[in-house]
């Protein structure tokens, strides 16, 4: 473990937060994408097979669990809580997800590091976790100007893949035959999806204005 | 075959 890796843990978890304390508050899910959503879910479950089999430490099992926990807590919640899923609003949310998760899972099927079960669905989950921002961002362009929260709870998710990035280069600088390739391609590509956002985050921060996404 | 080292990141 080093402080890239345990800040980007830290920056996850508090975008989850971010993210139930909004719903949970306001008792809306207004802005946010149930899409986006469910892709976690299934990046979480796919990741974390190895759950009951490989042991790495408490933390890693317990951060597992919570991962896993609040993602489907979330998309329970958007789904089938009486007064949330009313404030869903799928008209908006029209991204059709379903083509990125054959889209990652085809592309697990030859670019894997061992074509086993599980390192088969690792390097899915992987591809889909780099995409699965794109209708929360979409969702984010459509409806304007969205609360302060959903905004903070994208740039959390954003910037911790960055920290990631920075552990994949320290461990490779610091530990012999470490390559993640297909995690840092990835994470490359899933950080700069945000690169825009990140722009016109920094943009409202500086004007201290509310965030403008162009249409 | 190559012994591919354990996930042990989130």
């Amino acid at each position: 473990m080093n402080i890239f890796r345990f800040a980007g843990d830290m920056t996850h978890l508090i975008s989850i937060l971010v993210l139930l304390l909004k719903i949970y508050a306001t008792k809306s899910c207004s802005g946010i994408s149930l899409k986006t959503q469910e892709l976690y879910a299934i990046v979480f479950v796919a990741r974390y097979l190895d759950l009951f089999t490989d042991f790495i430490s408490v933390y890693n099992t317990v951060m597992k669990l919570v991962f896993i926990g609040c993602s489907l807590a979330i998309v329970w919640c958007m789904r089938l809580h009486r007064v949330v899923r009313r404030t869903y609003n799928k008209d908006v949310d029209t991204f059709r997800h379903y083509f990125l998760v054959l889209g990652c899972f085809l592309l697990a099927l030859f670019v894997h590091e061992k074509f086993t079960f599980q390192e088969v669905l690792w390097a899915f989950s992987i591809y889909l976790e780099a995409v699965a921002i794109l209708p929360q961002l979409v969702l984010l362009q459509r409806s304007g100007n969205v609360d302060n929260l959903t905004v903070q709870y994208v740039f959390f998710l954003g910037a911790y893949r960055a920290f990631y990035i920075l552990n994949w280069i320290y461990r490779y600088l610091t530990e012999p035959h470490f390559g993640r390739w297909i995690a840092s391609v990835a994470g490359l590509v899933q950080t700069a999806l945000y690169a825009d956002f990140f722009y016109y985050y920094f943009i409202s921060w500086k004007n201290n204005a509310k965030l403008q996404l162009p249409a | 075959g190559r012994i591919v080292p354990k996930h042990d990141e989130l």
